[in-house]
């Protein structure tokens, strides 16, 4: 499971900096 | 005869209107924000997936039951590297970052 959240925060981060 | 000329004529104006069509990627599946029709239809499906683990590939494949398993895998490799979706309890299984 925190795997999935690190998955997660990751993913986030991608797309915040695909955003920018 | 009047019918008969003002009718030949009509295709003719018509032929300037198929000019314009080329100009942007043509036809139904424009792509949004980016995505092809397939990979946004794939990130809405996960989007409104009520199932906490997130969605499966066999769940995409049954809605999606006119797209093929390797079309759906590419999208969700895209979408995931993107960092719209992510992978949860295992490699096919995909929630949205956005859901929360």
């Amino acid at each position: 499971l925190e795997r999935i959240r690190r998955n997660k925060e990751a993913a986030r981060q991608r797309l915040a900096e695909r955003n920018v | 005869r009047k019918n008969l000329m003002s009718a030949s004529k009509a295709p003719q104006s018509f032929g300037t209107g198929t000019g314009n069509v080329g100009g942007y990627g043509g036809g139904g599946s424009l792509p949004m924000n980016g995505l092809t029709a397939h990979q946004a239809q794939v990130l809405n499906l996960i989007k409104n997936c009520p199932v906490p683990e997130g969605m499966s590939l066999q769940e995409l494949k049954v809605q999606l039951h006119n797209v093929s398993m390797s079309t759906i895998k590419q999208a969700v490799e895209f979408l995931s590297s993107e960092g719209h979706i992510y992978s949860t309890v295992d490699d096919d299984h995909y929630k949205s970052t956005d859901a929360e």
